[in-house]
């Protein structure tokens, strides 16, 4: 059988997408962003995604797990609006 | 559903204003998308949606990148599609879109195409030529250059095919007269054989519609090939460039190698090792449809959904049919009450999946018209003019398929019902055949039958009354009538054939050859009366001016309909005039508009919509 070729992946210039991030520093970015951060804080938990996840996942009717799960992930991988889900 | 508090327009007429374009669709597929989009909510609130053509509007429409003025920045492609601010005056109720992304109509990019066998309809990609698969134009099969695609999956089966926008058959803008570009053409003294950006700092392609520019100094600007035009990376809006060399190997295709997310690209330069310009391939795009109407609802004072099923989701899915669930229809209503209107079609039972099929709102058929959304910055300037007329070289096949045609049937006087087809009552019609003002009354045709709408406070509706029976020599389906003001001659169109009634004698058939229209005319979708015995006439996006004596149409004359009608569908399948207003069928709405000129005698005609309804509610005012 032919070996198989080991894919070389490259940095295209100029590509600033989320594919450089891990997926904590994507969630991260994504809860502030569509403001679930903040509100998530003002709850008490600073150091935790885990309200704000809890809040993203509720507003998505996703499984309310409070952990980055797989679909979690694929939601937030997701195009979408931007217009903040949470505040103003 | 969620509202913003309650923020909500004070008034029901909301205007909008589309201020500038993506260069990714035909205008008039932009301006059918957004119409398409407000005409969602206004089915099921009592809210009507009038476009403007200035700031003055409720509802700003733009398209923009990155930072482009509000302080919320987009973010290149795919991530983030489009914002927009609830009610209020200034930014609040404006709509942006990221022009960063594809937008389509959810299904890849849109060609519509010129000539060829296939009515202007769009190209199918991929297709199959000679065994091989495309999915972009191209000039294989050809000597000409001129890029050409399949309209249906497999041209080698079906042989239909149409030239896609190229500079090799039109320009646009500059002072070219819309000419095609002349190859080679000499600019500065030196030869160009392809269109360039040279002596431009905008970057945007043109070329020389005579031999040399330096002579005789015509120009136009060429038409974006968005079948091959990269969309994000380093080089957006750049063709891609085949064959290039990506780590020593060489692609004559996209290809997603170096890439950990799967995503198609191509280089911009025939080496992206040295030079390092690339872009993402055409992919499906974002449906505009889909989006505005999800943007507009913020517009009009919704905030986002927690129903995954709803078009106020957060997240983008492309689906089909009437994108409103029930949760949008009660969030509208719970700001602006119910509409007076019948409930619409059932609220959508929709999957998060994209749907396998094109949506039914796809408009396939005219010339494309994407122009730069910024006007030329140097080089002479003009107003733009009309695409050329005359035919390409031959394409890989065919002639055009005839109209269809029936033999005529026998009788004479206008009769009342028989057996009723394809419905006894009007008003369960989705789309009729064809609609006329005839003898003061509208006429509703529809498969050999027809009614007619006196619209007097308390007159029925007449019919169905044969066709066959009051013009026998007229087949079973109409494309469009039209009733001559002054000589109250009528005018019928089927396929490519053409008859006159005056009174009960007839004329015809004609062929639209008589007419002085070539095979590529199909068929007519209506005629507009104008002063002076003329008339316009309508074909698929395109209109001529029409002498109704000598029934020819003047061959120069020649525009897109959104040269003179902007703001109606593109692929209008009906038109007419009634009571001195023209309306532009599409599915079961109208599209209204009003002529300024004729009331206000000045010298630019300033066609207005004015309204925009549906068919057996507005016009035949079904309960």
């Amino acid at each position: 059988a032919p070996y198989q070729r080991q894919p070389t992946f490259v940095v295209f210039p100029k590509d600033l997408k989320t594919s450089n991030l891990t997926d904590t520093q994507l969630a991260e970015a994504y809860l502030y962003r569509y403001g679930y951060t903040r509100a998530a804080q003002m709850m008490g938990e600073k150091q935790s995604l885990r309200p704000a996840l809890l809040m993203l996942q509720k507003q998505l009717s996703l499984p309310q797990t409070g952990e980055l799960d797989s679909q979690t992930l694929k939601a937030i991988r997701t195009p979408r609006c931007g217009v903040p889900d949470v505040g103003r | 559903f969620q509202t913003f508090k309650g923020l909500k327009w004070d008034h029901h007429n909301i205007t909008y204003w589309i201020q500038n374009y993506s260069e990714d669709l035909p205008r008039d597929m932009i301006d059918d998308a957004f119409a398409r989009a407000f005409a969602v909510w206004g089915e099921v609130a009592p809210l009507t949606f009038t476009r403007v053509y200035g700031p003055e509007a409720d509802i700003v429409i733009q398209f923009g990148v990155a930072e482009h003025g509000d302080g919320y920045p987009f973010d290149g492609k795919d991530g983030l599609l489009a914002h927009a601010f609830p009610p209020g005056a200034g930014v609040q109720g404006d709509a942006h879109f990221d022009d960063d992304e594809l937008w389509s109509l959810g299904k890849g990019v849109v060609i519509p195409t010129y000539y060829g066998n296939s009515n202007g309809a769009p190209c199918h990609f991929p297709f199959t030529f000679e065994g091989r698969s495309y999915s972009a134009c191209t000039t294989d099969g050809r000597n000409d250059g001129t890029p050409w695609c399949s309209t249906t999956a497999d041209y080698d089966k079906d042989g239909k095919f149409g030239f896609c926008p190229s500079e090799r058959l039109y320009t646009e803008h500059g002072n070219g007269e819309g000419k095609p570009c002349v190859f080679p053409f000499i600019f500065e003294g030196r030869s160009y054989s392809a269109c360039t950006t040279k002596g431009r700092s905008d970057g945007y392609r043109w070329c020389a519609t005579t031999a040399n520019y330096d002579q005789d100094k015509l120009y136009g600007f060429c038409p974006t090939r968005v079948d091959a035009t990269v969309v994000g990376g380093n080089s957006a809006g750049e063709l891609c460039v085949f064959p290039f060399v990506f780590l020593g190997k060489q692609y004559s295709s996209c290809t997603s190698d170096g890439r950990r997310d799967g995503r198609l690209w191509c280089a911009t330069t025939s080496n992206f090792d040295t030079d390092k310009k690339w872009g993402f391939c055409p992919d499906q795009g974002y449906s505009l449809f889909l989006v505005a109407a999800h943007e507009f609802g913020h517009a009009l004072g919704l905030d986002h959904s927690s129903v995954p099923e709803a078009l106020m989701y957060p997240l983008y899915s492309y689906l089909e049919g009437f994108p409103l669930n029930k949760d949008d229809i009660d969030g509208i209503q719970y700001l602006y009450g119910r509409g007076s209107k019948p409930d619409p079609r059932p609220p959508a039972t929709t999957t998060t999946e994209p749907q396998p099929t094109a949506p039914p709102t796809m408009c396939p058929t005219i010339p494309p018209t994407a122009y730069p959304t910024v006007g030329p910055t140097v080089g002479p300037t003009g107003a733009p003019s009309p695409g050329p007329t005359s035919s390409p070289s031959p394409g890989p096949t065919g002639a055009p398929s005839p109209g269809p045609t029936a033999p005529p049937t026998a009788g004479s006087s206008e009769a009342s019902t028989e057996s009723l087809s394809p419905a006894d009552n009007p008003c369960n019609v989705d789309v009729f055949d064809a609609i006329a003002e005839i003898q003061g009354a509208l006429h509703f045709f529809k498969d050999g039958w027809y009614w007619k709408f006196l619209n007097h406070r308390g007159s029925p509706l007449q019919g169905p009354f044969l066709t066959a029976r009051t013009w026998p020599a007229l087949p079973a389906t109409l494309d469009s009538a039209f009733e001559d003001p002054q000589t109250k001659r009528v005018f019928f169109f089927s396929g490519r054939q053409m008859w006159v009634y005056t009174g009960k004698t007839v004329l015809g058939p004609r062929s639209l050859d008589k007419l002085g229209l070539g095979p590529e005319v199909t068929h007519v979708s209506g005629l507009l009366p104008r002063r002076l015995g003329k008339a316009l006439l309508f074909s698929k996006g395109r209109v001529w001016r029409f002498d109704l004596k000598s029934q020819k149409v003047d061959p120069q004359s020649v525009i897109r309909v959104d040269k003179e009608f902007s703001g109606v569908p593109w692929n209008s399948h009906d038109i007419f005039q009634y009571q001195d207003k023209a309306y532009f069928c599409h599915g079961k709405f109208f599209w209204r508009v009003s002529f300024q000129n004729e009331v206000n005698k000045v010298d630019h005609e300033v066609n207005q919509v004015d309204d925009v309804g549906y068919v057996t509610y507005d016009l035949l005012q079904c309960p």
